[in-house]
């Protein structure tokens, strides 16, 4: 079973 | 204020085309320097990043930071009001309500004017910095879309494993499974169509191909994708634009 993960787990908030 | 003409307006029209399904409302931010946009699907799992270059347009000047706040959705509608052969121009004001889109037919006297409401857009700005990646691939941009095609037949999820000379595409699903392998290769007589694979590490990765389907709208602004990945961090798929590029930053899928 996979998960997805978010791109706010990797990139900051400019 | 803001005057970008491009030379064909299906440039434009392949570039919204491309975006326009997983990102909907965008700032276009102008400058001297050309058109970026960077927006984020709803899921903030897929990342546009978009440079149009200066040189991408025929004419070009922006004497001042200009937003355009558009809906994809109403702006393609627009666009596709003009031939792909004709001149676009997109004029704006330097705090324009509105984008003015201008076609004008080569071969006959016509001209065709259309303006876009535009919109307050507050979206988040995401900071990419430049990371190292373990492989890079590039591969015939066909190619790349047939193979995302093929495998979501079968599965949700695409595994790209890159060992040493060689990048296995796999999907596993419940009526079975399928793999496609591509390796390098060197096509002299059509560079475009040769696969370049570098590795630093061997890389094994799953990503979900629901995103990569959206990713693939793209292929037809280039000959070839440029992927780049690495362990546990977004994988980057790149398609050159004449000047700047189209970029999807995907986040990768984990195991439980």
């Amino acid at each position: 079973k996979t998960t997805q993960s978010s791109l706010m787990n990797f990139f900051g908030k400019k | 204020m803001l005057e970008g003409k491009f030379d064909e307006a299906s440039l434009l029209k392949k570039i919204i085309d491309a975006i326009k399904d997983c990102v909907q409302l965008c700032n276009f931010n102008c400058t001297e320097k050309g058109i970026t946009l960077q927006a984020v699907d709803d899921s903030r799992v897929l990342l546009v990043s978009l440079l149009i270059g200066e040189e991408a347009f025929t004419d070009y000047r922006c004497d001042r930071n200009i937003t355009l706040g558009v809906d994809l959705s109403s702006f393609s509608k627009m666009i596709k009001c003009g031939n792909n052969e004709d001149f676009l121009t997109l004029i704006a004001e330097d705090s324009p309500d509105t984008v003015l889109v201008v076609f004008e037919d080569k071969n006959r006297e016509r001209i065709s004017e259309y303006s876009l409401k535009l919109m307050d857009i507050d979206n988040e700005f995401l900071k990419i910095d430049d990371m190292d990646y373990d492989s890079v691939i590039t591969m015939p941009a066909g190619e790349f879309a047939k193979i995302v095609r093929d495998l979501k037949n079968l599965s949700e999820s695409l595994g790209i494993l890159v060992t040493k000379d060689t990048v296995k595409f796999l999907s596993e699903g419940d009526i079975g499974s399928g793999s496609v392998v591509v390796k390098p290769f060197t096509d002299l007589e059509k560079p475009e169509n040769s696969v370049k694979v570098s590795l630093k590490k061997p890389v094994n990765l799953t990503f979900g191909l629901k995103y990569l389907s959206d990713i693939i709208k793209a292929t037809n602004l280039a000959e070839s994708v440029t992927i780049k990945i690495a362990d546990k961090v977004p994988a980057l798929f790149e398609y050159k634009l004449p000047s700047g590029y189209l970029r999807f930053y995907l986040a990768p899928k984990f195991d439980e």
